[in-house]
């Protein structure tokens, strides 16, 4: 982990003599491979290490007698400072019902995810009502509607062929059955579809949701930025969830979605059963990242 | 030319973040780079700009530590052959057997499917469409049987029936859960007690979005059951899947297949070359 690493790096460079800025440079090189190798963007990695090198080469490191844990903190105190708040709420505002729009890549969580939020929400004394919006996936009806089965909860199908049909006539349904708040599982899709980035600008349109959040899987490399970005761009999400953090993945997609989006990272999956949802905790994560 | 003149540290940097930015990980990239460092290009101006060559190199490195002689072709080495379907949630392994289950039948061959997910909701139900796609029956039990059960009845049909290949589709599993992890290496222990080299084939379905964690996904499947094959998935995206690069590498497992979509027949044999030309493009 990162400690280890640049307590060594500074082993050697203690014996060689008195601490320099050259020596940090070569501290900056293994952070920088620290970060790389837990899939933190290129160029956020690029930004991250020069900003964090302007202060390591400040007095209290050069001066100090453990300067690799120095820098480790000067690291994980930025990672904890990018990374954003913790406990980031959900966005309502007076609408009956509130809706709650899911959106990301194919297989990323958004279903489960849909399952878990509803529970979550269910045990803050709201009234959910699950919608699926995704009718291109085999099953993909069926799935939510078994999830919402096991949660006692109420999932509207609609005419299960246009999702913005079905999104509309949801919200209906809501306000007929007396729901607060509407959750729309939508198909996964890549951000470089044309017509179902169409489709999801079409569904945001007619519904005008209170919330839009985008599941991504945790264990995405270099490619977070790239979706992020087009969703970001076509939908200004209101928030992020990483899903699979109960894998070993490092997780450095949560800085770089973070940073190319600003927004905030409101929950983390942490199981397949629908209780595993999680609020964000920034300094669990920048340890993750670097540990 | 002069490798100095050509390799600037810009150069070198700009292909450095190509490298990266493509997942093939920081050892990988530097290994790439230090064999571009060493090699003698021609200073012969018939080979072309000095920047053509150098990624010229590039590519048919990437391309000749990822070739296989037989992409996409299916060893008959049994009867059935037995494909057991392996990765963690969401890679697409349920979506690439409807595809290679379409791929086989379509190429003469008879194809039984086994859905051994009895875990998750609606699993059945997805891959029961899969098979009627393809044309293919589906075994399967309800939701809550025990895995290895259900691939131990459909290898015993697979053989009553004698059809060419039979497919398990497994629950997705994070490969740092021991006990999923155990209850997959029973799954392939049962099959070959059914049948003494089954699993033949075992295919690990790796999502090209996947950063490192990949490498790490392969050599824990790899070290439970053991994978003879990666099919790569949604290489229609922008991924570039570059981590396969250190799977082959280091673990010595082939790429088979790549997923190109979300259609039945968007399952190609890989090519290597294709693949170099999207990682460097
Ligand atoms: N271990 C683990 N598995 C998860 C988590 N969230 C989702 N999954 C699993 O990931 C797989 C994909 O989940 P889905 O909810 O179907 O994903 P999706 O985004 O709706 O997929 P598409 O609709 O096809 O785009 C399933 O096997 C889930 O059980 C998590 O936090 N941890
Ligand atoms: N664009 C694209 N999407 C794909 C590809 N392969 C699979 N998918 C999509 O990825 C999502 C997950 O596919 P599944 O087949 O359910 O994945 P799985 O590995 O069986 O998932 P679990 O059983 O839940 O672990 C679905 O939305 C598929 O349509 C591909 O090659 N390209
Ligand atoms: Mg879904
Ligand atoms: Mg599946």
């Amino acid at each position: 982990d990162l400690i280890q690493k640049l307590d060594a790096a500074f082993k050697r460079f203690r014996n060689a003599g008195k601490l320099n800025e050259k020596n940090i440079a070569e501290a900056m090189r293994d952070i920088r491979r620290v970060l790389l190798e837990a899939d933190v963007n290129y160029q956020v990695v690029k930004q991250f290490v020069a900003s964090v090198q302007e202060k390591a080469v400040g007095q209290e490191v050069l001066q100090s007698i453990t300067p690799g844990q120095q820098i480790v903190k000067i690291v994980h105190d930025e990672l904890v400072h990018l990374l954003g708040q913790a406990h980031v709420p959900l966005k309502w505002g007076g609408h009956v019902p509130s809706v709650i729009m899911i959106v990301g890549l194919q297989g990323s969580g958004k279903t489960t995810f849909t399952g878990k939020l509803a529970l979550f929400l269910r045990k803050q004394e709201h009234q959910p009502l699950l919608a699926a919006l995704d009718v291109y996936r085999p099953a993909a009806v069926e799935q939510l509607q078994t999830l919402g089965e096991s949660l006692g909860l109420p999932v509207f199908t609609g005419d299960r062929k246009s999702p913005v049909a079905i999104a509309e006539a949801a919200v209906r349904e809501a306000r007929k059955t007396h729901r607060d708040v509407l959750l729309l599982d939508t198909a996964g899709r890549l951000h470089i579809d044309q017509d179902m980035m169409d489709e999801l600008m079409s569904i945001r349109k007619t519904v005008k949701p209170q919330e839009i959040l985008f599941v991504a899987d945790s264990m995405t490399g270099q490619d977070a930025v790239r979706s992020a970005r087009e969703f970001m761009d076509r939908l200004d999400f209101d928030g992020i969830v990483l899903t699979k953090m109960d894998g070993d993945a490092k997780g450095g997609a949560a800085l770089s979605i973070r940073s190319i989006t600003g927004k905030p990272i409101k929950f983390i999956g942490t199981g397949e059963k629908l209780d595993q949802l999680e609020p964000f905790h920034p300094d669990r994560m920048a340890s993750r990242i670097i540990g | 030319f002069q490798n100095k003149t050509v390799l600037s540290d810009d150069m070198l940097e700009e292909i450095e973040a190509l490298l990266i930015e493509s997942d093939a990980g920081v050892e990988t990239s530097q290994s790439l780079i230090d064999a571009l460092k060493s090699h003698q290009f021609s200073s012969d101006t018939g080979s072309g700009q000095p920047e053509d060559q150098v990624m010229r190199f590039l590519k048919r490195t990437i391309q000749e530590m990822l070739k296989e002689d037989d992409p996409g072709s299916i060893r008959e080495t049994a009867r059935p052959l037995v494909m057991l379907v392996v990765g963690v949630n969401g890679s697409g392994k349920t979506t690439t057997i409807g595809k290679l289950a379409w791929n086989m039948k379509d190429s003469g061959r008879t194809v039984l499917v086994a859905g051994a997910d009895t875990f998750r909701a609606a699993a059945g139900e997805q891959l029961d469409v899969w098979a009627k796609r393809a044309g293919v029956d589906c075994i399967r039990q309800t939701t809550g049987a025990d895995p290895a059960s259900v691939a131990f009845d459909a290898l015993e049909a697979a053989v009553a029936r004698g059809v060419d290949v039979l497919l398990v589709d497994t629950a997705g599993r994070l490969h740092n859960k021991v006990n999923l992890m155990e209850e997959l290496k029973k799954i392939s222990r049962v099959l070959g007690k059914r049948l003494p080299g089954a699993p033949h084939e075992i295919v690990l379905v790796l999502d090209a979005t996947t950063g490192q964690n990949g490498l790490r996904q392969a050599e824990q499947f790899a070290r439970a059951v053991g994978v003879t094959q990666v099919a790569l998935t949604k290489l229609d995206g922008t991924a570039r899947g570059g981590i396969v690069l250190a799977i082959k590498n280091t673990l010595g497992i082939p790429v088979k297949w790549a997923g190109v979509g979300e259609g039945i027949g968007d399952l190609l044999p890989f090519d290597a070359e294709a693949f170099a030309e999207g990682m460097l493009g």
